[in-house]
């Protein structure tokens, strides 16, 4: 995971899922 | 009642009536993003691969936003998530270069601003993997590729990865399953005379993750060499494959 890190940071940060 | 309510709300495949999962992946289609190469740079192979890498990083971004508002994609473990961009990321790259690419003649459009003839990609050492993407734009362009059809590809691609390790296989079938007959209700709806052509589309899909392998392949040897700088994301995923 801490390979991954910035991934890991986006997927939980970036732009908030429409509420489907 | 609370499970079942919980269910409908988060079932991919409830909201996929009437081409809605269609519609709702036009909308969440990133933006333009501008190549913007250095002109303090000379002219040369290092300059076009540190045009393309710093491109490609922030395309990245973008497409990882982007990924999340696939119906059913944010209900995924973080790992599964994850799992599945790292395997896709190169098919998402490069099946919108071809997009953007299917009206230029023999030419690929990395950005509006960073178009790419044979010549140039040969000078850049990219002669190959530019034969390798022309071939998918032809094809494409040659089925008449519609952007519908191209952004339910993407999804496709993305929730078909073949990652190895994921957890919950189940949620990441019933996103495929979702993305698939997303597909498949808009090409009855918008192309009922000819039922293979959803079918057609799919076979395409072989050609891509080839093509983003060799892709991924050569990045990996240029990075290897050292000569040209990388943005964090994409040695990132460069290193996951």
């Amino acid at each position: 995971k801490e390979k991954h890190k910035i991934l890991h940071r986006l997927l939980q940060n970036s732009t908030s899922p429409v509420d489907l | 009642f609370p499970l079942n309510h919980k269910k409908a709300r988060t079932d991919p495949c409830s909201i996929n009536v009437e081409n809605k999962v269609v519609s709702h992946l036009l909308g969440a289609e990133p933006e333009k993003v501008f190549a913007m190469p250095d002109p303090a740079l000379p002219d040369d192979d290092i300059k076009a691969l540190t045009t393309l890498c710093d491109l490609a990083d922030r395309e990245l971004v973008l497409n990882i936003g982007w990924a999340k508002h696939l119906p059913g994609f944010s209900s995924l473990s973080l790992p599964d998530q994850m799992r599945l961009l790292q395997s896709a990321w190169m098919e998402i790259l490069l099946l919108r270069v071809v997009f953007r690419s299917l009206d230029a003649e023999d030419k690929l459009v990395f950005a509006e601003d960073y178009v790419m003839d044979a010549g140039q990609a040969k000078l850049a050492g990219l002669l190959e993997l530019h034969t390798a993407i022309l071939q998918l734009v032809r094809k494409y362009r040659s089925m008449g590729l519609e952007r519908e059809e191209f952004v339910t590809l993407k999804a496709i691609a993305l929730a078909n990865s073949d990652s190895m390790h994921i957890e919950d296989m189940e949620a990441v079938q019933r996103l495929q399953d979702c993305v698939h007959e997303a597909l498949q209700d808009y090409e009855r709806t918008h192309h009922g005379e000819d039922p293979r052509r959803a079918g057609k589309l799919i076979m395409t899909l072989p050609l891509l993750r080839q093509t983003a392998a060799k892709a991924v392949q050569h990045f990996c040897s240029i990075k290897q060499d050292g000569r040209v700088p990388m943005h964090k994301l994409f040695l990132e995923l460069l290193e996951a494959n």
